[in-house]
């Protein structure tokens, strides 16, 4: 029915499936974003087992297509309002059907709620994407397959697949990696193990790094949206500071014209002036137009008038157009207006003596300034830098959507940033992601 | 001749039938379903769950009833070509 989906019998031929969320339920707990997320981690329990990968397409036509609908929808099996049916799939073989993934939109989906409250999204998703990729229920009580919602299963970072279904699935589409398929002399090869082997993954996308648990290189408000850079990768948050994916982006795949080789980025701002986006490393620094480098980049920072190592973080105000940056002790201001370093530059930081310098990042609101260092951060007044009471607390929890008790809790209960505040009135045009290249 | 259902069975005879368990009645003569053939599907589906195999609508089978779950049939049709779908193990 769609072109180029090729799923037959029991199981589909094609390795890499597409996946898109076509329809979301009307009034949901939960946002747009996490249900994608959800989606996403649902299918990547089942990729972990497979040589099966699945990206996400912006397009019309999807493999699998998620869709949040009610009572009757005309496919045969009408849900029921809240509580008995939940959701249902169709497997690879339906002609008309396969991949059509339908959520009841009248239930109460929630994710990390208690187990007697809600139906927990990313549990069903698991179940009914089992049933996508041809997988019918299953008698066994620890199966995800067993026909009966039995409650959440867990953090969707950490969920594996219990031994059955993994054994399941992989009868279906051989395991993860040829490497590790151990055929004993006596077992003859699965039919489904000789279907063409998948395209290796590049080789030279390092792991990539988990926002709980990592410190931060640069941080930019970017256009209102706000970008958390690490190692080669950032993670984007929208102007409502709702993380637009729990897996980071390729920085190189997205900012064109930055170095694939480069390991880190030391500071990133928008400039007021044009809204175009400096990013700094080491000795060089580039300029970007939306998401494409400027001819003639890099040039060496001490175009500056900074010293020849680089900077450690930088923020710039949209108010006065003033940029500030920081290495080690010291701090420098620099005219965007005219182009000049401050006369008085560099004077010693007002930083020191009330958090740890030197600071990995920093990022400028419209009336405070963030300083962040190591897994935790700071609220500062605008003028002095004086850190505010309450601080320092988790980066993981107030911005990367991290929870748990691997996190410090907040030190007081002071409300994390809220895009409100944090929105400037100078955004530039909005970034259009032309394409997005994931690392997997 | 066979003992139909009663009537106030209908909601577990509709389930046994939505989900696999039972083959829908004959929409033709509207026969109902014989109760022998109700007790069997009340056995297949509480062997699929793990429940005891009483064969009668008990607490136990009813709360299963009443669980949400996935809207697909347990039993799955027989496929085209003749051949059982694949039951799992």
């Amino acid at each position: 029915k769609s072109r180029g989906r090729r799923s037959a019998g029991l199981a589909w031929t094609k390795r890499n499936i597409s996946w898109k969320v076509k329809t979301y339920p009307r009034e949901a707990r939960l946002g747009r974003e996490t249900i994608r997320a959800l989606t996403h981690y649902a299918l990547k329990v089942w990729s972990e087992a497979t040589p099966l990968t699945f990206h996400e397409v912006g397009g019309s036509s999807a493999d699998v297509s998620v869709e949040f609908l009610r009572l009757d929808h005309q496919d045969g099996y009408p849900f029921d309002g809240p509580g008995g049916m939940v959701a249902h799939a169709f497997f690879p073989g339906d002609p008309q059907r396969a991949g059509h993934v339908h959520f009841d939109s009248d239930e109460d989906w929630t994710f990390r709620s208690p187990d007697d409250y809600g139906t927990d999204l990313f549990a069903v998703a698991v179940h009914e994407f089992g049933h996508s990729l041809g997988l019918a229920h299953s008698p066994s009580k620890r199966s995800i397959m067993r026909p009966y919602y039995q409650g959440p299963v867990g953090d969707p970072l950490q969920y594996q697949l219990q031994a059955d279904d993994r054994t399941d699935i992989q009868r279906l589409y051989g395991m993860a990696r040829p490497g590790s398929r151990v055929l004993h002399s006596t077992e003859k090869p699965e039919a489904s193990s000789l279907l063409p082997d998948p395209p290796s993954l590049p080789r030279d996308f390092p792991e990539f790094p988990d926002r709980c648990s990592s410190s931060i290189d640069a941080v930019a408000q970017i256009r209102g949206e706000t970008f958390f850079f690490k190692g080669q990768y950032f993670w984007r948050l929208t102007h409502g500071q709702h993380l637009t994916s729990l897996r980071p982006a390729l920085s190189a795949a997205f900012w064109r014209g930055l170095p694939r080789s480069l390991g880190k980025v030391d500071a990133v701002y928008e400039r007021h002036t044009d809204h175009r986006i400096l990013f700094f490393s080491g000795p060089l620094y580039w300029v970007f137009k939306d998401n494409g480098v400027e001819e003639g980049y890099p040039r060496p920072v001490t175009d500056f008038g900074l010293p020849q190592g680089g900077v450690d973080a930088a923020f710039s105000w949209p108010h006065d157009r003033k940029t500030f940056f920081f290495k080690g002790g010291l701090q420098w201001c620099y005219e965007e207006a005219v182009g000049r370093m401050d006369e008085g530059s560099p004077t010693h930081t007002a930083l020191g003596g009330q958090l740890p310098t030197p600071v990995d990042a920093m990022l400028s609101g419209s009336d405070e300034v963030y300083a962040f260092k190591g897994r935790q951060y700071w609220k500062l007044e605008r003028h002095s830098l004086k850190p505010e009471k309450g601080y320092p607390r988790s980066i993981a929890r107030d911005w990367l959507d991290c929870t748990g008790e691997l996190y410090p809790p907040p030190s007081a209960p002071t409300s994390p940033p809220t895009g409100a505040k944090l929105q400037p009135d100078w955004r530039g045009p909005p970034l259009e992601v032309e394409r997005c290249v994931c690392p997997s | 001749r066979p003992v139909p259902t009663p009537a106030d069975e209908s909601g577990e005879v509709a389930w046994l039938t939505q989900y696999g368990y039972l083959p829908p009645a004959n929409p033709v003569t509207g026969q109902l379903q014989t109760w022998e053939a109700v007790t069997s599907a009340i056995r297949g589906m509480q062997r699929f769950a793990g429940v005891p195999e009483t064969g009668i609508p008990d607490d136990a089978t009813l709360a299963l009833i009443r669980t949400p779950r996935c809207s697909l049939p347990d039993v799955l049709p027989a496929r085209k070509n003749g051949r059982q779908w694949r039951k799992r193990r």
